[in-house]
Parts: structure tokens; sequence; C-alpha cells
């Protein structure tokens, strides 16, 4: 006879962390920096600070590696510390907003790991902006009730008005194995956001990169749902939320993006609704026909792009130049376009000569909500295009000195998996990378050709 | 302010269905149908019964696919019925057992799928061995609670002594650009299950394979976690669970595959441990000191495989004979292994000839506990090791007709998303593919050679 039986959130990740990305000892030193890292640099950014990032890595004894993160970001109350450290889905990112972070997973994940490899419990201190306090506590996971267990609270008085996060968690993991790709992962860091100033210590790790800007880009806005992105879920909940009263054009006006009172009864119309309809009085099947006139109507403002945060070319430009040092650099921020209503923008950059080096192929940096992706990119949307380009067309014979660089920015980007290694191929999406690619090369071509003219001119 | 928020498990896989394989209309009709196939072969095949499945597929106005799977399986409990089909998470194959279901997942996201397209709850009609009574319910789910809405229940006797479970939903989606990739499931299902009868009937769709043997491969059985796969957290709530009495050596021999009293001495000896001590009162350093020893000592018996099914050399060279029809194939189920403590098996059919349509590289079949992989080969731990064999080694020349199957067989298949598609590198499952892919291409081989041979003497 079958045994039946319900996972927590926290027991089915616990047991299924590879999935996350814990799939290794090597591999969960990498992802547990990540996780830190992208939770800091989110808490500056979304906030309009600019951010200042600090890793530190210490082996201690017998294979247990010890990894800290500060940031001097928003912070977090106390009030919150728990559950946001402690209990398996939960976040303040699950807004339709730009950031690294989406799953409400991430940090715990780490915290998971350490107490699976060690029995620790993550060491976190924080103080908000403006704050008489700073408070520190030692969170660990009651797994089988994702609930957080507050092993200690302390508080102190902030002297030095301080505010922002420090991480600490002591996992069991191959620091050696992984070096390498933390280091990649830093650097990529700082080429994408090179106003953070971003510092990195540790056994045969020590990097520094000072912001060669103070330029933020713009703080991305909380938006609603457009109305392609509907389903018939997200519709009923929407309704049963909805004012007893609100017609079928008051519902569209208050709880979508970009649709105006004229808009709204345009819908109405095409679809053959009434727009004085009180919403909640609509059936079941009224509101699957409701959703899917809804996805098909093709007057729709496209998706307000307030809740993204492009780097623009000037600050990518800037990044790729500080870090690969190469001859040349371009690059395009494509203008916004959206798939299934959620908004998103493409920036590519094309780099070559210089400091890149020489490879049988183009060598492709991908970027997702500026989260460097290193892994997987035998599946990813940016991959696929590269590697059907010519790029003979674009005078690039190999083995060559080539750099492609990616950066897909959406309220949801299409990652594969929770671990956010490698971007699906949304068809959308994958027409934008290819046009920004080409827009890139073909500029790529007209410096080649320059360079090909002048070492003629030399040799008259 | 940073606003936070928890989500309920069918929340986020709701918000994140494309990481379970929901990424668009026509992939939510191949892992709608797959989800459903998968738990009717295990309700077969776990339970010791041959598999009877039957799928039917009817488009129906405006773009919706009603997709209806019925086995003669065995069946589920109508107490069991609303948690296993309306809450996320919940599930009877989250023991140490071979089975395709692993997550506590699959049919709630074609459910959640069907509810948000469609708004319509699921149709399950089942009956358990030697029961008077046939169950039929409509089960929606409460995205926000992760609990189940029983919108219809009905009970009617069950006069033919039937046992089994029909399960119908309607979803939106691209039946057309699914149908190719559900044919080639379908049949792939019937190569690595040719003791199953499937049926598979839709527009464009006629499929029905025969079992060509009675004989089910042995039905696996429930086992204990293996020392070499311990973590802190196990042995922590293991502990906690323990009799207060039990010592050291009680708690190895319980709680633990193959550790009998003589190698739990030998264990505590080794790792410093006194063998009498009372395991409650062992401190959370001494838990971690245990964990670290217990995957180190390497006096542990291997894991026992009998908690795989693997199909053996003879049906998987039956069921690939049947399907791809070749001149030649064979096949071998190499010796179980093991990863993390977890045992594993790697069987591996290479084909050549006849049916196997030419091409320039070889034809990859993959397979996991008996699920046919479609997707993200890629990624795939038997691509890469295919990718980096030299063929002409074994007299191959491309273009060929080369077919390669691999299947992996274990308690938990490194899969690399919880949409099963690909199974991630790890390095002893690596190895074992490689080995398996020489020894059957040796043989193949032997016979290029013996065609050669014969080819020469018929030109004399
Ligand atoms: N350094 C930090 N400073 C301020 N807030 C933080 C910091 N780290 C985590 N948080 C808060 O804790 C929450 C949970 O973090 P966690 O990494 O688990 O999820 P997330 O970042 O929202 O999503 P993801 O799983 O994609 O990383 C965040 O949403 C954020 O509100
Ligand atoms: N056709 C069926 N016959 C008998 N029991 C079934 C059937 N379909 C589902 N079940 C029961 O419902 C449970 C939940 O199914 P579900 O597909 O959600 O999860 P799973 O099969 O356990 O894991 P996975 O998410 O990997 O598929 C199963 O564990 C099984 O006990
Ligand atoms: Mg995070
Ligand atoms: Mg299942």
């Amino acid at each position: 006879m079958e045994r039946f039986r319900q996972l927590s959130p926290s027991e089915f990740f616990y047991r299924n962390r590879e999935i996350a990305g814990f799939s290794n000892p090597a591999r969960a030193v990498y992802q547990t920096i990540r996780e830190l890292v992208e939770n800091a640099l989110d808490a500056a950014e979304t906030h309009g600070l600019l951010p200042e990032v600090r890793l530190n890595v210490e082996l201690e004894a017998d294979g247990k590696v010890r990894i800290r993160v500060e940031d001097e970001g928003v912070g977090i109350s106390p009030l919150e510390m728990p559950n946001a450290f402690g209990r398996v889905l939960y976040g303040s990112k699950y807004v339709l907003r730009q950031s690294r972070g989406v799953f409400g997973l991430g940090v715990k994940m780490a915290v998971l790991y350490a107490q699976l490899t060690t029995g620790q419990p993550v060491k976190v201190r924080s103080s908000v902006r403006r704050a008489s306090f700073v408070y520190e506590a030692e969170i660990a996971i009651d797994v089988e009730r994702n609930l957080p267990i507050v092993k200690r609270l302390e508080v102190e008085r902030n002297e030095s008005r301080w505010h922002g996060t420090v991480v600490e968690l002591v996992i069991r993991g191959d620091w050696s194995q992984a070096r390498g790709r933390v280091e990649e992962y830093i650097k990529r860091t700082a080429m994408i956001a090179p106003y953070a100033n971003i510092f990195a210590y540790g056994p045969q790790l020590l990097l520094e990169f000072n912001r060669s800007s103070t330029k933020l880009p713009p703080t991305p806005a909380v938006g609603k749902p457009h109305p392609r992105g509907v389903d018939v879920e997200l519709l009923r909940k929407l309704i049963e939320e909805a004012n007893k009263n609100s017609t079928l054009e008051e519902f569209l006006t208050e709880n979508f993006d970009g649709v105006g009172p004229i808009t709204a009864r345009k819908f109405c119309e095409w679809a053959g609704f009434d727009a004085n309809k009180k919403v909640r009085s609509l059936t079941i099947d009224e509101i699957e026909t409701l959703a899917v006139k809804m996805q098909a109507f093709e007057g729709w403002r496209r998706p307000k792009p307030s809740t993204l945060s492009p780097l623009g070319e000037e600050l990518l430009a800037k990044g790729v130049k500080e870090v690969l040092k190469p001859d040349f650099v371009t690059a395009v921020s494509r203008p916004p376009s959206s798939y299934a209503g959620h908004p998103f923008i493409v920036e590519v950059a094309v780099a070559y000569g210089g400091g890149i080096p020489l490879s049988e192929e183009p060598l492709l940096y991908r970027f997702a909500n500026r989260i460097p992706l290193l892994y997987d990119e035998g599946v990813d949307v940016s991959m696929k295009v590269v590697k059907r380009i010519d790029w003979s067309v674009y005078k690039v014979k190999f083995p060559s000195q080539l750099a492609v660089v990616t950066h897909v920015c959406s309220t949801k980007v299409p990652f594969k998996g929770v671990g956010k290694e490698a971007v699906a191929d949304v068809p959308e999406l994958e027409s934008e990378i290819e046009a920004g690619i080409r827009e890139c090369s073909r500029r790529l071509r007209s410096y080649l050709s320059r360079m090909e003219k002048l070492m003629e001119a030399r040799k008259w």
C-alpha cells in the first residue's frame, strides 16, 4: 500500500538542492557566494544606493569554508530577518520589478547547505537607514516545518550610523575547485556593474574593483501586470479581491499596466463584453473568455519599461572596457520589447582585440538582470544565437579575439531552472538578442575594414 | 520600504511553471501527457502489475485540448485523491525506491495549467484492487493556500471489479506543435517498457503497442539510506526520532542500508566513537563529525540494488529491436554502482543499420528510470559522453545508421531540473555510461568486421 506524505517547501529544496545549484562541494561554494552577493547588490541598487560589497572567504580546519558578505545596502528589519533567512519561499522580490532575486529561495539554500554540512546557523547582522540600533541574529531552519529557529539575537547601539547587512555562514565545500569560477563571477559582476565597489578576499583571491562611474542606472519601479500576460487564475484572484461594485472597465484600468478608460472600453467592445458589467458577477466561463480575449487583443499599450533598469550603452561599454581591455568595443541597448506581458530589454556589447584571449569561437559572456551566468551555456538562448551567426560576414576569422556580451533585463527572465544559469529560448527574446548582436557586429565590421585599410596604407 | 511575502508551494510553482516544463502552449501539452502517463506506468510497475495505459487526446472548440489517461494500475484511495491531485508537494514516491515520480509535483502542475488556462478542474476516477466502489471526483487547487478544492464527488458500485485510475483535464495548448514530440515520447516509452500495453489516440495520432513480453522487471523494494549519503540534517532528524536508549551501534544498524553490528562497531572504532554511547547524547559538533566520518569511511557495504529495477539486457534489446528495427542490436546492464550513497545501474544498447535513419552523428535515445528524455540534450551527461567518443575506433563512419540508447536507474537520478529532461554529469555516473557505451561498441565493431569479411568473401 502506498504511503502518502506532504513535504514542506524547505524539505523539498533540501532533498533536491542540486536543482538549485548545490550539486557538489565545489559548486556549493560558488552558489553560496552568488546568492549572498546577488542579495547584497539588490539591496543597494533597488533603493538607489551605490553598491559597496565585500566578500571574505576563509578556510577553516577539516574542509570547512567560512563565507562572509557585507554590504552597505538598505538593510533588513529585525522583524523580517528570521523569515527572510529562515523560511523558504519568503522574500520581498515577488513584485513586478527587475531585480536579481526572484524566487525567495536563494539565501535559504545557502543556510540549508551550511546546516546540512556543518550544523551551523547563519549569522546575520543588519541595520536599516537612520536606525539607532544594529541587530545580530543566528538563524537556523526547521526543515520539516519550514520555520526559522532564532538561536541568538543581540542588539547594539548604531554609533557609526551604519546601514547595511553582513551575512556569514560556514559550509563544507571545495574551495580549490570553486576559486576559479568565483573569481570569474566577481570579475563579470564588476563588468556589468561598473558603478559598484566590489572587493573579494580569500585564499589565492584578491580582487578590488573600484567603481569607474558614480552614475547608477535608474531605479526600477514596481509595476502592474500587463493584460497580455493574464491567465484564468490571476483574473479569478484579482476579481475576488476587487471592490464588489467595480465595473469591468474600472477593474481593467485599476489592475493592469497601461490600461486607461478609453483602451478599456475599446477592448470591451472588441471582446463583446459590457464595460459596465459588475466584474464580480462574471461566471468562470466568462472569466476564461475574458482571459483569452485579453491575451489576444492587439490594442493594448506596450508594457512600460519603467519596471526595468537597463545599463545603457555607455555604462555597458565602460564595464566591458575596464574588465576585458579590448582594442575595440561597441554596445547597444535595444528598444523595450515584451513576451507574455513581461517587458524586457536586451543589451549587447561586442569587443575585439587587446586583452581578449585568442579563441576558435567567440567568447560569450551572458548576463540576466545583471547576474553573470557561467554554467549551462549549452542550453542558453544567447549561445544558440551566437552559434548560428556566420562571423565571416562581419570580417571575423577564427581563431580570433572576439567577445560577445549579452544582457537580458526583464521583470521575468525566463530562466531554465531555480539555479539561474541559463535563459530559455523564448522567440521574442531570441530575435532581440540576434538583432542586438548583428547591430554591434556591423559596427565591428566597419572597424575591421578601417583597420584593414590602415594596414594597407602603411605598406605604401 | 521592502514588502515581504510568503509564497505557498502552489503559488511558487504556478508563478514559475516554465521551470517544471510548462513553458509554452506546445510544451505544456507534452508535459501534461508525460506527467499523466508516467504516473500511470508507476501505478502498475511499482506494484508488480503489467501496465495497461490508454491516452486519448481530443481537440475542442477554440484551442482547447482534452487529455485523458486511463490505467489499470493500483488505483488511489478516495481519502488520498484530493491531496494527491490538489496539493503541491504531496505524493507517495518520497521513499528510497526507483520510480518515475519523485517530486510529488507532476500531476499538480498539469492541474494548475488546466486551471489557469481554462478554469476547469481535473476529473479523477479510481478504484483500488478488490474494491466494491469506484470514486469519481473533480478537484481544483486553492493556489494561495495549497489545498485541494473538491468540486464534486460521486461513488458507484464497482460491478466489473475494475481497478485503476482515469485522469482527465482540459487545457489550452498547441496540439499541432506538440503532436510529433508526443508520438516520439510514446514510441520511446514502448521501447523501454516492452512488457506494457500502451495505446495513444488523437488527431493524427494512432499508436498501439502491444506487449512483446509478459516478463515484468523485478519490483523495486523500499530501502534505507546508505551511510555514505548522510548529512548533518538527516542525522539530527534520525537521532531525534531514535529511541532514547539507542546506542550508536543500534542507531547505525537500524537506520542504514547494509550496516550490521560488526560493520557498525568497525566504523565506530575507526571513527573514534564509543559504539555504546547513547546516540541522543551526541552534541551537534559530534553529529557533524559523525556525518563527515560516515561519508569518509571506506568499509561500508555497497548500496543494495534491491531498490532498483533495471530492465536487463534481454528486455532492453527486445524493446530497441521492436521500435527501431535495426540489423544489429546489443545491450549491456552494468553492475550496480553508487554516488553519494544512492545506488544506480546504467544500461546501454547500441543498434545499427536496418530501420535506423542515416545521420551525421549517433542518434541518442536517453532514458532515466524508464522515462524518455527528449529535451535539453545539450546539458545531458549521456550526450557529453557520446560526443567525446571517437567512433572510428569502432569502425563507424559517418553518415551512419547508429543509435545509442542509455538508461540510468537510481533511487535518485541527478536530474538537472524539476521538468526531468536532462541528467547531470555526476562523475561516477559518467564513467559508468562511458563503460557501457564502449562495451556495446566493441561488440558492434566485431559485427561490422564480420560484415566486412562477408562482403569481401562475396566479391570472390
Ligand atoms: N543583503 C541583504 N540586504 C537586504 N535584504 C536582504 C539581503 N539579503 C536578503 N535580503 C532579503 O531577504 C529576502 C530573501 O532573500 P533570498 O535570497 O532568499 O530571496 P530573493 O533574493 O528574494 O530571491 P532569490 O531566491 O531569487 O535569490 C530578499 O527578498 C530580501 O528582502
Ligand atoms: N494514475 C495513478 N494511479 C495511482 N496513483 C496515482 C496516479 N497518479 C498519481 N497518483 C498518486 O498521486 C501522487 C502524486 O502524483 P504526482 O505526479 O503529483 O507526484 P509523483 O508522481 O509522486 O512525483 P513527480 O512530481 O515526480 O511526478 C503519486 O505519488 C501517486 O501516489
Ligand atoms: Mg536572493
Ligand atoms: Mg508523477
